[in-house]
């Protein structure tokens, strides 16, 4: 669908507001370690999809675990947000943003802002 | 700024790509215009030049929309979400969702359609990714990973022209002055 700008588009093609695939993860916002929610299997995916999660699982379960939480805090550095670990209002509203398919960490390595393997940061939080 | 592992780039004897569009698209002049201006944000900073070539077959980048499952294991994903993908060096492939709301015109407009996003600004930025750039944690930065839907964003910035001439090398004609830095951008407040 190619329009000259944002007034050419019918108003029957356009869909709610701001509806994105990743629009339910709104929901999401405030989890934090330890909670089990529904949905936070999708989140997985999510973060696994771009290189946070370097577990090759198809099969997530609904777990606020460590790897999320490890994940998310890579995230909020990679975007210069508190890295906090949970799914707090501010990450929450850059995860929903429309953004490029090419993962921010391939093969384990990144040398955006986190500049380290995912693996290592799973180490150091742990510690 | 940053490089995909191995810091893969086109080899010294590509200096000269050529592109195509996939011709089952039957892409308009104007939308072909989108992409001739993104090529030419890049080429103004290295010694690189894009030309279209009508031949898909022998193209070094081969550009398409697609939806959804579309062969190459990342599949789209409907509207806004990801936008689009583009591979390495020297891999060529450039694939952008059909099920989005392209505007092509330059001009944004009014911001009721929310869920519309500007094509040159998503070209410019994959095409970062054809030329090696990985994603960059400067959110004014072009190769930034994300983007809002009703933005504008096609300059490049110095962290983009710093990653890229250190895979290439600096156009000779480019006199570094037509470029805000990032710096400069945040201070006026202008870009995206």
């Amino acid at each position: 669908h190619f329009f000259p700008n944002m007034s050419s588009i019918p108003h029957n093609l356009i869909p709610n507001s701001t509806l994105g695939i990743w629009n339910s993860f709104q929901n999401l916002t405030g989890c934090h370690a330890g909670q089990k929610i529904d949905g936070l299997a999708r989140i997985k995916n999510y973060f696994q999809y771009f290189g946070y999660i370097n577990i090759s699982s198809t099969n997530f379960t609904d777990d606020f675990d460590d790897a999320l939480e490890s994940a998310i805090k890579t995230y909020q550095l990679n975007f210069n947000l508190n890295a906090t670990g949970e799914l707090d209002e501010p990450t929450m509203n850059h995860i929903v943003k429309p953004r490029c398919g090419v993962a921010d960490i391939i093969n384990g390595s990144s040398s955006m802002n986190s500049g380290k393997s995912s693996s290592n940061l799973i180490h150091t939080v742990s510690h | 700024y940053s490089f995909f592992p191995g810091t893969p780039r086109w080899p010294d004897s590509k200096r000269d790509l050529s592109y195509a569009f996939q011709p089952e698209n039957q892409l308009s002049d104007t939308v072909k215009a989108v992409f001739a201006r993104a090529f030419l944000r890049w080429s103004e900073v290295i010694p690189m030049t894009f030309n279209e070539t009508s031949s898909f077959a022998d193209a070094d980048i081969k550009i398409g929309f697609f939806s959804g499952d579309h062969g190459d294991g990342e599949p789209f994903d409907g509207v806004l979400g990801t936008l689009a993908h583009a591979f390495s060096p020297p891999s060529g492939r450039f694939h952008l969702d059909s099920a989005e709301n392209w505007i092509v015109a330059g001009n944004i407009g009014d911001s009721t359609a929310a869920s519309a996003v500007d094509l040159e600004s998503v070209a410019v930025h994959e095409i970062g990714h054809l030329l090696g750039l990985g994603h960059s944690s400067i959110e004014s930065a072009i190769m930034y990973p994300s983007i809002s839907s009703a933005t504008r964003k096609v300059e490049l910035v110095s962290d983009d022209i710093q990653g890229i001439q250190s895979l290439y090398g600096s156009n000779p004609n480019y006199n570094g002055s037509s470029t805000l830095t990032t710096q400069q951008r945040e201070t006026s407040g202008a870009g995206s």
